[in-house]
């Protein structure tokens, strides 16, 4: 996935809030 | 279950306690470390130390040079309209008073406006400043420049209230600038209670005269260090996550406060994530700054050491407002990163910190900041703190060991899952 180099996102919002949520 | 796990080992598990007695030792050990002095030197040497046998990476020590600025022997007597000792802190690089002192009738005012409105009436005298303590950020300004104001309008020294939201006779110290051009008067903070008294003698009409002494002496400029250790990204190395605290504080109490607890809650991060055997996939870097309190100048010449690299920066953090119970984040930065911040204190809900408030800041960070890279800082009791700030007051009995816990545990999970995902938070 992209590292945010570039400022965008290859990720929708929704894919980024599942990802944080897997580390609860 | 990352987070869970951080969480149990830090507030419930085999590491509680573990930053609040590792910050004990060091500060009953070596005392305040004033920038400059051999208190901080030490300081520093034993945290290179600490840093190692904690088996972090990448520990070393990046040399700055800094102010060093010496209190001496200082005193203050009211001599009319009655004999009072009056209990002063000298301000950092003030210059000090001839051998006999300064003694002079003083002019009151609450306020910079007042001052200038009543300029002819300052010559020769030395200034009181009782101005009223609104919140740290505005009050803090008559500390500052609190002698220049004076100077300009031929004023012999000036004596400042103290910037603290409580008083028990308790004088405050801090940083102060002079100016080019304007002459350097020596300039001290007195007590919220010998302010407001001198305040009403002088409005009922008593002329009040004050002696004051000053030992305070600038030096040459000297060697220090920024103290660093890393937990080294294992996708991404080159990108980072700073957490920091400054080692360095005022020469009174012990510096357990402001901000010993931001520097240990910091190194409390990276051992916990450590104990958990947990590696991120980016750089988790500790940085324990040098002579903050002089105006940040340790961080400052680290930015300019490593800005070159800013674009690997994801986010850097600074807890210097207290390690009492979090109330949440403080956090600069675009709309996009705030909405993903919020997601990631979402995962704090087990023991309640979760609110993410704006305006991030630090004065080591401020230069990252202010170049763009979020920031972030640790929000907690402000009135407890300020309360405490830069007197006697601020040592260990200030400091709890389960405040401390919490403080770290939010640390560590904020700064673990921004290092660990995929992507670096977004920047515009």
């Amino acid at each position: 996935a992209a590292i945010y180099q570039n400022g965008v996102s290859q990720n929708t919002f929704q894919e980024i809030k599942e990802e944080i949520a897997h580390y609860k | 279950d990352v987070a869970k796990a951080i969480i149990n080992l830090a507030v419930y598990g085999e590491a509680q306690n573990r930053s609040y007695e590792r910050l004990s030792l060091l500060v009953d050990t070596v005392g305040p470390r004033l920038s400059g002095s051999k208190n901080l030197e030490k300081a520093i040497q034993i945290m290179y130390q600490n840093l190692q046998d904690d088996r972090l990476e990448n520990v070393h020590l990046e040399p700055v040079k800094i102010p060093h600025w010496e209190r001496g022997e200082e005193s203050a007597m009211m001599l009319e309209p009655r004999l009072h000792k009056m209990a002063i802190l000298g301000l950092g690089s003030s210059i000090g008073t001839p051998h006999e002192g300064i003694t002079a009738e003083v002019l009151v005012v609450t306020s910079f406006d007042e001052l200038r409105r009543r300029a002819s009436e300052a010559r020769g005298k030395i200034v009181v400043y009782n101005q009223p303590y609104v919140n740290y950020s505005k009050s803090v300004q008559y500390r500052v420049s609190g002698a220049v104001e004076a100077a300009k309008v031929g004023a012999l020294a000036s004596l400042i209230r103290s910037v603290t939201s409580f008083s028990i006779y308790s004088p405050h110290t801090g940083i102060q600038k002079y100016q080019d051009g304007v002459p350097k008067i020596p300039t001290a903070c007195i007590t919220v209670e010998d302010a407001e008294m001198v305040a009403r003698m002088a409005s009922r009409g008593s002329r009040v005269v004050v002696q004051l002494k000053m030992g305070a002496k600038n030096y040459p400029d000297v060697d220090s260090f920024n103290t660093v250790a890393e937990i080294i990204g294992r996708k991404y190395p080159e990108q980072v996550v700073l957490v920091s605290g400054h080692l360095d504080s005022w020469d009174v109490g012990q510096g357990a406060m402001d901000d010993g607890g931001g520097a240990f809650i910091s190194w409390e991060a990276l051992s916990l994530i450590k104990d958990l055997g947990l590696r991120p996939k980016r750089t988790l870097r500790l940085v324990l700054w040098t002579a903050e309190e002089q105006g940040g100048i340790g961080a400052f010449q680290y930015y300019q050491q490593h800005k070159a690299n800013i674009s690997n920066y994801s986010l850097v953090m600074e807890s210097d407002l207290g390690t009492f119970l979090p109330s949440g984040l403080q956090f600069t930065g675009s709309e996009k990163a705030r909405a993903i911040m919020k997601e990631v204190m979402k995962l704090l809900q087990p023991i309640n910190v979760t609110q993410l408030f704006t305006a991030g800041e630090g004065t080591d960070i401020s230069f990252w900041i202010q170049a763009g890279v979020p920031g972030a800082s640790l929000l907690d009791d402000l009135y407890k703190y300020f309360s405490f700030h830069h007197s006697r007051g601020d040592t260990m009995t200030v400091m709890d060991p389960e405040q401390m816990n919490v403080a770290a545990a939010v640390w560590a999970v904020v700064s673990y899952v921004i290092a660990d995902r995929e992507e670096m938070l977004p920047r515009n």
